[in-house]
């Protein structure tokens, strides 16, 4: 289960306040996985007080809307990474950064599929660098793209591109993979899909031994 | 039974947080650090094992505007359902209530009595109306809170409320479940030339997919 509290001293209508988070929320808690079990009590309570004394905020479209946006979205971004970092048993944070799609949202559906695939965190705990699995769950994402326009990078070492496997320094790759692991660091893994603007962006962690046990431990 | 303030942000680290760049700066602090919000987090022996505070109250000086993301899972726990009908009823809030230890989901009608009776006390406690105040749950699910408990520590926990970054951690520190980390942040920006910060808590570390409307 995820819970979070957000607070602000913003002053904001109600109505713009409640589609704001709706964004925010899109682009941060929704774009986490761990496990892909979705809790019952998934709850996040965003509180606006207004006692900075801002301009009210009454319309979505204007700057200070925008500004505001911004900063929820930040937030809200930091802690959801925070949790995707704190996984159980992880020992590092997955980062996926897709772009190439029509729209923001086809972006965000292919980078949740890659940072949720069971395959792809395990390859990431045992530090190998299987672009195959990465491939194949940007694949069954439910987003239509060309495959000769997917390009597959693990942090700046690219494995994939126009839809052909490259030569790679594979044990280069798994080094990359195991420092972020001793450090409890950030995997990047960035994947191009196409020539549209759409980018979003994913957060999971490494499938570890350690997660089976302390879920085999924590029962009801 | 209570802990102060201070013991409860040592019981566990706080996270690494990442921020985006922006045209903000990260300053101390979680949901204490905007203008009018107070935080307390104590242990008041909800948990199955262990010490770790347990219970957090974030308060507001004044109605807060308010939005809700909520678990799109149809077995929805008990505090979710009470937080959506209140959301659309009204659209401001002064308090928010989070327990940790039992989720209080797939618990029936008993479950939802607990919710009330919680919300209830802490209203009286806090000179609000019930629906000004929401509640958050998290833990092991099937199971009931420990109300009695939770309710004998309602006052401890209100004399507890603090605007500093201290209070804020705690409150951090009492959600968690499984959690190795606390996650708190807050930053400073401007809206309109004014100076303004957003700041929050969060918690989760398994059963993490969230599907949130």
């Amino acid at each position: 289960t995820m819970l979070g509290v957000v607070t602000t001293d913003a002053l904001v209508e109600s109505d713009v306040w409640r589609k704001m988070v709706k964004v925010a929320v899109n682009r941060s808690f929704n774009q986490i996985t761990v496990d892909g079990d979705t809790s019952t009590n998934d709850t996040v309570i965003a509180l606006a007080s207004g006692l900075s004394g801002s301009p009210a905020i009454s319309s979505l479209n204007c700057p200070e809307a925008l500004q505001l946006q911004a900063c929820l979205d930040s937030v809200m971004q930091g802690l959801a990474k925070s949790i995707a970092w704190d996984g159980e048993g992880a020992t590092c944070l997955i980062e996926v950064t897709v772009t190439g799609t029509e729209t923001e949202a086809e972006a965000a559906k292919i980078a949740r599929s890659v940072a949720s695939s069971s395959l792809v965190k395990a390859a990431v705990y045992g530090r190998d660098p299987n672009w195959g699995r990465i491939a194949a769950a940007a694949g069954y994402a439910g987003v239509s793209f060309e495959m000769d326009s997917l390009r597959i990078s693990l942090g700046d070492i690219l494995l994939m591109e126009c839809g052909q496997p490259l030569p790679f320094d594979r044990l280069g790759a798994s080094k990359y993979l195991k420092k972020a692991g001793e450090v409890h660091g950030t995997v990047e893994i960035d994947i191009r899909v196409g020539g549209g603007l759409g980018r979003g962006k994913a957060w999971g962690c490494d499938l570890s031994y350690d997660y089976v046990k302390i879920n085999a431990e924590y029962t009801t | 039974m209570a802990t102060t303030v201070e013991d409860t942000s040592s019981t566990i680290p706080a996270a690494p947080i990442s921020l985006p760049e922006g045209p903000w700066k990260q300053i101390p602090g979680g949901v204490t650090a905007a203008k009018g919000f107070k935080a307390s987090g104590m242990y008041a022996g909800l948990r199955v094992s262990g010490k770790k505070p347990d219970l957090a109250l974030i308060t507001c000086d004044v109605d807060a505007t308010a939005a809700g993301a909520f678990t799109t899972n149809v077995v929805a726990a008990a505090p979710v359902v009470y937080c959506k009908k209140m959301l659309e009823m009204s659209k401001t809030v002064r308090a928010v209530l989070i327990n940790a230890g039992q989720a209080n989901a797939a618990t029936g009608d008993a479950g939802y009595q607990d919710v009330l009776d919680s919300v209830v006390t802490l209203a009286r406690l806090l000179k609000l109306k019930p629906e000004e105040v929401l509640i958050e749950s998290t833990g092991v699910i099937g199971q009931r809170i420990k109300k009695g408990a939770l309710l004998q520590a309602l006052p401890t926990l209100v004399n507890m409320l603090s605007d500093s970054v201290n209070g804020g951690d705690a409150a951090a520190v009492a959600i968690t479940t499984t959690d190795l980390v606390s996650k708190s942040v807050a930053i400073e920006s401007q809206v309109g030339g004014t100076p303004i910060r957003v700041g929050g808590i969060a918690k989760g570390s398994g059963m993490i997919h969230p599907n949130m409307a």
